[in-house]
């Protein structure tokens, strides 16, 4: 039974990539497989597993246009038993070129469907915007991550991106489980980050996880090209909280 | 002779709209009259700006789409030279619903003719992607500001925008004079910010500004809703910062 996990978000800066990177990767050296599906034509998850853009023959603008299959375009990463299906900045153009598709919205959760049966979890990182990309990863999902900073305007980005899971739930996706909150950034020195915890588990109760990524410069300023923090320093406290978000993950499980 | 500068990155979380409030805030204080517009749908330069978005009776998208007029849209703000066209959520729908319209790159820069004789500055925030949105908001600048903020993918964010203005130099907005680099979020204790300016400054000289925009969490946090700094705390990091930033856009002056 595979568990599709989107993390989404239209405020920019947030720690999407950061999130599915390393969750991904957390949960492949857990003996999970893997698969993230990178949504973003930034290509941030795909340069952060160390893939050389210009050197892909196909990426996920060729799946999602039938030009190519999955099978020539899965990549192996630096992590056993973690796949990546990789963007360019193609992916752009989706949004042009799929606008007078029938289920335009489904097209990713339509060539899942054809890879679910090889892994236990896939991943979706996506792109700062609810377009077509973002509607796609949503509508594919079975429970969503919604990285929230610690930072001004984070409530307001929240309502806006629940108020988006909603209608999705409602119209394309009523299996979808909604959205976990995931605070980012958090250091505990500035109060607005613990004021920012407190609002949260008030409103929105159980779905924030208990795992709070602290802010941590060593590590992603060490890793120039955002690569999974536990390849470069197991003992890192990014390292150290993306393991803790995997088994609250975990504990989820497939039942859920 | 109104100059047009557009705040544009497709990277989430770099200090865009941050950027944009105060680096207009600190030219209205200066005594220049200025307008912002916001183009992002999440509308954080308008609630940074104080607006309730509930109560607007009419926003950028519906000038956009021609329902409205400039004069009934255009808002106050708590500073007295800073006038603000407001957006909401409707905005995400002038992707879809402009993608017939011919000129569909040209519609802000066609109404902002129409508004510059008021203005000394019209500053535009734009929106963390690629779309129609931040295509219209090169399209119309003569000047643009790349927020570069200190931390993994930032090379990569800026190859992918400058690559973007010089399509768009060419084909849509030949008198735009390139894209001015913006440090932001720079910590001089972390190396990796120092090498980012040591690398910008290489490879794209005099446009990358002088000014470094400090990393203040102290003056962020406090001010919740991303009001301009100037009305927080005089004496902030963050003021001092955007004040020197205005002072080097003057000299740019409306002649460069
Ligand atoms: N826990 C952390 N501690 C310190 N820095 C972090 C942390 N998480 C993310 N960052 C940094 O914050 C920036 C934004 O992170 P990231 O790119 O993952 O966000 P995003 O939401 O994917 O951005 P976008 O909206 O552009 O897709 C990056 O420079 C990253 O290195
Ligand atoms: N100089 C600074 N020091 C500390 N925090 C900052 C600074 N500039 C911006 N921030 C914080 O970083 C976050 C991102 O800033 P901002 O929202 O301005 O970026 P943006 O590029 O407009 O984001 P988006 O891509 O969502 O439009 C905000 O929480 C803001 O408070
Ligand atoms: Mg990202
Ligand atoms: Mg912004």
């Amino acid at each position: 039974m595979t568990v599709v996990i989107s993390v989404v978000s239209q405020k920019g800066g947030v720690g999407k990539t950061t999130t599915a990177v390393n969750l991904a990767s957390a949960l492949a050296v857990s003996e999970r497989s893997v698969l993230l599906v990178d949504m973003d034509p930034q290509g941030n998850a795909t340069s952060g597993l160390g893939m050389d853009k210009k050197r892909l023959l196909s990426s996920v603008y060729d799946l999602m246009t039938g030009q190519a299959e999955p099978g020539q375009t899965v990549q192996n990463t630096p992590i056993r038993f973690l796949k990546l299906l990789p963007a360019k900045m193609d992916l752009y153009r989706t949004e042009f070129e799929l606008t007078a598709t029938a289920h335009k919205e489904r097209v990713l959760a339509r060539l899942l469907n054809r890879l679910k049966g090889g892994y236990d979890y896939i991943l979706v990182d996506s792109p700062p915007s609810l377009g077509l990309l973002t509607f796609n990863a949503v509508t594919a999902a079975d429970a969503l991550v919604i990285p929230v900073q610690c930072g001004c305007y984070s409530l307001e980005a929240v309502e806006q991106m629940m108020h988006v899971v909603r209608v999705i739930q409602q119209r394309l996706n009523p299996g979808l489980i909604a959205g976990r909150l995931l605070v980012t950034l958090f250091d505990p020195q500035v109060p607005l980050c613990t004021e920012l915890v407190d609002t949260l588990r008030g409103r929105f109760g159980e779905t924030v996880f208990d795992t709070l990524i602290a802010r941590d410069e060593t590590l992603t300023q060490a890793g120039k090209y955002g690569g999974p923090a536990l390849l470069q320093d197991l003992d890192a406290p990014l390292t150290r909280d993306y393991f803790q978000l995997a088994r609250e993950v975990l504990k989820m499980g497939p039942e859920e």
